[in-house]
């Protein structure tokens, strides 16, 4: 689990978030910047995540959340179509 | 659960599969019977049949790879991403790949294979990933769930049986019904007076009457009791299970089967079970326990096999020496044997078939015969 070795560093999160994001919940590709605010795009998809995963909806992420993220998972999306 | 968009399913119950190539991490017997008891999950439940074919196109085609492997989703080496399937179709459609740089095992030391091929099988016949964190269906892996005693979730036969229907009423086909959980078998059967039960245990309160692959949830604000399938609640748990008591000290229910048993907490199953029954005492003579009743008052809790008992200290967590002893000597009334037990309100409430005793255990007496099904207000 490479997050573990570097827990705090923001920039490799963002990443992975992206990356999850994009593969599992249809986060648009080109959304590239990560500016964490209620109406953005990534804390909408980061709630939509969660609220499938049965996490509750903070919207942000939090230990749970980034636990489920780094566990071993099915590579079918989670989005439609 | 959920479907597919546009719901695709294979249009007809024979469905074909082939092994393609094999992982390095396992021997080709392994596989194939993981793939097999995968398979095997999805037609007990259906009435899907699964046929193997060694050279061709098969409806199914069971592959490993690593990384890009020629369907333009490529796998992403160890961790993350352990497999993916395609709905039911033709050509790609309906295969399931693994990501062979996985540790595949027979076991949880790696990653399971038959618990990643009943998932990926899963999609392969046309289910799409669940929100319920019990359902194979889920999409995260979950090592911890029982292998021996593997069941699919409530949610996972809704899931595929919206699909497929039911299995065949047959003398050779188990007859899983289409919701085992609704309320109306559940309700009908509740005050059938010849009801007899499993095991009996508290809950938080509430009291959990286990029959089968279901259980009866009571609580005493609500006239009507809950119907729900076990796997429903704790995934790993078996069905038919032998007995089941709480300690409301530490908030667990400790469910009984054969030689073993499982802890849980609420919804959680908890981790390091199921253990063996001989790690609190008991003496391999005994295979199985009939019933357990923890007094929580005293801190002890009574194991029940065959026509004698034992007793465990839960603060010294130790079998007391003096026992076994015989159940009708220290229980006079309540016979030989019994079902299923629990305590409440002071009294032991111990069941044998049809009826039900409530036992005094200061006075040593029995206070009323009743019916097993007395908590139900039928």
């Amino acid at each position: 689990y490479p997050l573990d070795e570097v827990a705090g560093d923001k920039d490799t999160i963002m990443e992975l978030l992206q990356k999850y994001l994009e593969n599992y919940y249809g986060l648009e590709k080109d959304v590239q910047q990560f500016k964490i605010m209620d109406s953005s795009p990534v804390i909408k998809k980061i709630q939509e995540m969660q609220k499938f995963l049965g996490l509750e909806m903070t919207g942000k992420l939090d230990s749970s959340t980034m636990e489920v993220m780094h566990k071993p998972r099915c590579g079918v999306p989670d989005v439609g179509g | 659960f959920s479907t597919f968009p546009g719901t695709p399913k294979w249009r007809k119950n024979q469905v074909t599969y082939r092994i393609v190539n094999y992982t390095q991490d396992l021997s080709r017997k392994a596989v194939d019977s993981a793939i097999e008891k995968a398979l095997k999950v999805w037609e007990e439940v259906t009435p899907l049949t699964f046929s193997r074919i060694y050279e061709g196109e098969a409806d199914i085609m069971v592959s490993f790879a690593v990384r890009e492997h020629g369907d333009f989703v490529p796998f992403d080496g160890p961790g993350g991403v352990l497999a993916h399937a395609y709905a039911p179709g033709p050509g790609t459609n309906g295969d399931a790949h693994f990501d062979d740089d996985e540790q595949w095992t027979e076991d949880t030391t790696g990653t399971n294979l038959f618990l990643v091929a009943a998932h990926e099988l899963g999609h392969s016949l046309g289910l799409f990933h669940s929100a319920k964190p019990e359902a194979l269906m889920y999409p995260v892996y979950k090592p911890s769930t029982n292998l021996a005693g593997f069941q699919l979730s409530q949610d996972d036969v809704d899931g595929i049986q919206s699909l497929y229907g039911s299995p065949p009423a047959s003398s050779d086909v188990p007859v899983v019904p289409s919701k085992p959980s609704s309320p109306k078998p559940g309700v009908s059967a509740m005050c059938d007076p010849d009801l007899s039960f499993d095991a009996v245990s508290t809950l938080r309160g509430e009291i959990l009457f286990f029959k089968d692959r279901h259980f009866w949830r009571k609580s005493l604000r609500t006239p009507e009791p809950g119907f729900y399938s076990i796997s429903s609640f704790w995934l790993s748990v078996p069905s038919s299970i032998d007995a089941a008591y709480e300690v409301i000290s530490r908030d667990t229910v400790f469910i009984f089967k054969g030689t073993q048993f499982w802890a849980i907490r609420g919804h959680e199953e908890q981790a390091g079970y199921p253990k063996s029954i001989y790690t609190l005492g008991l003496p391999v003579t005994v295979s199985k326990i009939d019933a357990a009743i923890s007094d929580k008052e005293k801190k002890k809790t009574y194991f029940f096999a065959e026509d004698k008992y034992w007793r465990f200290d839960e603060r010294k967590r130790t079998m007391e020496p003096e026992f076994p002893r015989k159940i009708d000597e220290d229980f006079p009334g309540v016979g030989s044997k019994v079902d299923a037990a629990f305590e409440a309100f002071g009294f032991f409430y111990f069941f044998r078939g049809s009826s039900q005793l409530e036992f005094d255990p200061n006075a040593k007496k029995v206070t009323h015969v009743l019916k097993s099904n007395s908590w139900f207000n039928c």
